[in-house]
């Protein structure tokens, strides 16, 4: 049997236009969470405790698209979504249609745990959250100013944009760096543009 | 997107993942994060968490094949996550990182960049952006 491992992510499709110093952010941000998921795997923590751990660290982080700094809804809301999963059993639990639970991981956790259920969404799983204690905050927690910005940007193309990190510098610039794709290929019949990456 | 696939040294696998979905969303959308075969999913071989183009993800159980690449096809890691970004995409937009339970990391995208980070016991340890 090897050791234990470690990999963690904050999504893919990047601005290639991507600043410096916001790439230098997202590297400290990750180096920060391995190193958090490093000590409590020598600790020996089991697998499921330290995957709970590490998303917690980044949904609580505005820098990646999970949490508070979550991608807009159209209407400029956030609704959240999550899943946890433990391999020798299978064991599963996840969550959608998030509004107001601060790490929505740790929502799935509880469903996979404390639930007869596997998934649970919008106002059911709000209920669920109520009724476990999990903390609860208002939505304009997870709003961003970075995102407000993505947002208005998204509008004015009329499209579902890529979830690039935008540039430090103002909005005038990323317009550029926003992943509209203008492009012919098509899935599911509509053109790929749409199916932006989060 | 967010994710993180770990290995203990009891060779259990987990895999979590959380998103906010994608700028401009119609509400009540669900992407491929909260479902479990498609950007989250683990077993005894390995643990998977997906990132990219939801749409896609889902329509390829992106997750789960990796878990059945190895199974099926004897593939190791790396090879399983490269077989399915590679075959299972369509012309669709994604990143994965995994964990198996021999202590294995493994990632892949066909992206412009993912936001990732690994280690293993035996003291590797990278993070990184692009290619």
């Amino acid at each position: 049997m090897g050791g234990w491992a470690i990999a963690v992510h904050g999504g893919a499709g990047v601005d290639p236009n991507l600043p410096q110093e916001r790439q230098e952010q997202a590297k400290q941000l990750l180096t920060r969470c391995l190193n958090l998921g490093i000590s409590a795997l020598r600790s020996s923590l089991p697998a499921i405790d330290v995957v709970e751990l590490v998303v917690r660290e980044l949904e609580t982080d505005p820098l990646f698209n999970s949490g508070r700094g979550s991608a807009l809804t159209e209407k400029g809301t956030v609704e959240m979504e999550a899943s946890i999963m433990d391999g020798p059993r299978r064991r599963c639990g996840a969550v959608s249609g998030l509004t107001t639970v601060k790490n929505p991981v740790s929502l799935a956790r509880l469903v996979m745990d404390k639930s007869p259920h596997s998934y649970l969404a919008f106002s059911g799983a709000e209920e669920f959250a109520r009724q476990q204690g999990v903390e609860l905050v208002e939505n304009e927690y997870f709003i961003t100013e970075d995102n407000v910005g993505m947002l208005k940007l998204a509008k004015e193309a009329n499209k579902i944009v890529f979830d690039y990190r935008i540039p430090a510098l103002g909005l005038e610039t990323c317009s550029a760096g926003a992943g509209m794709v203008e492009s012919a290929l098509q899935m599911n019949g509509l053109p790929i543009s749409i199916y932006a990456p989060e | 997107t967010v994710g993180c696939v770990v290995v203990d040294s009891q060779g259990r696998c987990a895999a979590a993942t959380s998103t906010g979905g994608l700028m401009n969303k119609m509400s009540g959308r669900i992407g491929d994060s909260p479902l479990i075969g498609a950007g989250t999913y683990a077993c005894d071989l390995c643990a998977v968490s997906c990132t990219g183009e939801g749409e896609a993800i889902i329509r390829g159980t992106l997750a789960r094949d990796v878990a059945a690449v190895m199974e099926y096809k004897g593939l190791q890691l790396q090879d399983a996550v490269d077989y399915v970004i590679k075959k299972r995409l369509d012309e669709g937009k994604a990143g994965m990182i995994a964990v198996s339970s021999n202590g294995e990391v493994a990632y892949g995208f066909n992206t412009t960049g993912m936001f990732r980070g690994c280690a293993t016991e035996d003291g590797f340890m990278e993070v990184g952006i692009w290619e």
